[in-house]
């Protein structure tokens, strides 16, 4: 039976993207079975594995519409996760489902029939608090913050949580907070570590600040640009050792043998 | 009769309320008469003046429910320029206004009896292409795309630019497209140059690429934390210069004295 977790925050360019696919390739890489969902009309993790979204006939649109059929959009990645592809028409599905009945538990539906042939599902998340991830944050078992050490995103945090608190109270009693991941942190900066600092205070260990720090390195965008995960593309950068650990982490905590 | 400025991309992270923040100091400095509306959830824009968002009362939700009363949640900012701030309430107004009638009109019907009052309104926009960045691009006379000199969010251009040609084929077909700013240029990677030159070859000059670069640097974080704009937190800073120049370029261009 699957662990699904939300990759999610409505602070935009924080490395959602590039923690689920660089966390999926990690899981992967250590012999557990992934399926990763793009959740996002931009498509990036799509991009990310090297297929382009505007090619693809069928996409998690077309599951969440039929509240069906995810093998039948499912793609094979050179990662060794499995894929669920998003594009634009993605951003219909707020405006399609609007008046339906039980409209924050169409991916559930799309996602149950799949949990047990996989280990970890990632679901990576639009920067939005609309409802596709209502529905992330409804059917996962867990919650990564990803948080780019600088201030403005440090100061959406505290918004974000009160969306999850509500997610907690309503949709989904057992949606766990697993933490928040800092990402892209410049060790050159002063910036870097004051906003460090200024997470940890505010909100470990309420909300677990973990302790994977994602270094900035440019070789994250110049993996998504080969459509490889840092692990390959360049393994010894500075930040591909917090994916690893985070991995590690996961299956220590989730993966009881 | 203000030009009304845009500042969109769902791609998250592209410096769409840094822009926004510094072209409105750099208009107010120069003489000219702005005001800067944050459309975002996240308050990012609001934060950046040095407000708190969950201290206030009232804020752009209060008047885009009610259609009016822009000028009963105005502030006063430091940068010279007025401000009608957000907070995390206006989430709700993507659920709230779902069955109104033209809902896509509502923040034209609050900033229109104000378009007199100034030279220029900026709209800071959050990232996704949902009800509220379409009021946005159903008011604007032009549209402001910030885009990271990084793969990512090149490749979220095209998804954005079709969103548009839509609002110009229906709601808005006077909405004009200023062009792609390219921002977060780090110089010391080869990843911006190359990323640089296919949105050049991709889009100009169809969609314009403005000739003013923001180059990366962290002190752009820090005015934000100092509530500051770059002009006067780090005027020397690179990027400091392609704010004032497209301020310049905006007022020779749409200040016909
Ligand atoms: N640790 C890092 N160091 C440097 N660059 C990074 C790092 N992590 C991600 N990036 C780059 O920063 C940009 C934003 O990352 P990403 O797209 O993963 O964020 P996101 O939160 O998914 O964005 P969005 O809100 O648009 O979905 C991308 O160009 C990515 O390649
Ligand atoms: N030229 C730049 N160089 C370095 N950092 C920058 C630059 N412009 C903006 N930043 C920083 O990058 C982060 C993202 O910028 P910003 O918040 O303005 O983007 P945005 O597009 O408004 O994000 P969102 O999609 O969440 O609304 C912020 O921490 C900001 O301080
Ligand atoms: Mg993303
Ligand atoms: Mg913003």
């Amino acid at each position: 039976m699957a662990y699904v977790i939300a990759i999610a925050s409505h602070k935009g360019g924080v490395g959602k993207t590039t923690t689920t696919v660089n966390l999926a390739a990690a899981l992967s890489a250590m012999g557990r079975k992934i399926l990763a969902v793009d959740l996002d009309p931009q498509g990036g993790l799509t991009v990310c594995t090297g297929i382009h979204p505007d090619s693809l006939e069928k996409t998690i649109y077309d599951a969440l519409k039929r509240q069906k059929g995810g093998e039948s959009i499912m793609l094979a990645t050179k990662f060794g996760a499995d894929l669920l592809p998003a594009n634009v028409d993605l951003a219909l599905i707020e405006i399609e489902l609007v008046n339906a009945i039980a409209r924050e538990r169409r991916l559930a539906a799309v996602l149950n029939p799949l949990r047990d042939n996989y280990d970890f599902i990632l679901i990576d998340c639009s920067p939005s608090l609309g409802l596709l991830t209502l529905n992330a944050m409804t059917v996962a078992d867990g919650v990564i913050i990803p948080v780019a050490c600088e201030y403005l995103a440090m100061r959406a945090v505290r918004g974000f949580v009160k969306f999850v608190r509500k997610v907690q109270g309503s949709a989904n009693s057992k949606l766990e907070v697993i933490g928040i991941l800092p990402t892209m942190f410049d060790k050159r900066t002063r910036h870097a570590q004051e906003t460090y600092k200024e997470l940890m205070n505010a909100f470990h260990p309420q909300i677990p600040v973990l302790p994977y720090i994602v270094y900035r390195s440019i070789r994250f965008a110049e993996a998504a640009e080969a459509a490889e995960s840092i692990l390959t593309y360049a393994k010894a950068a500075p930040g591909a050792d917090a994916y690893r650990d985070l991995a590690k982490f996961m299956i220590e905590r989730y993966c009881p043998e």
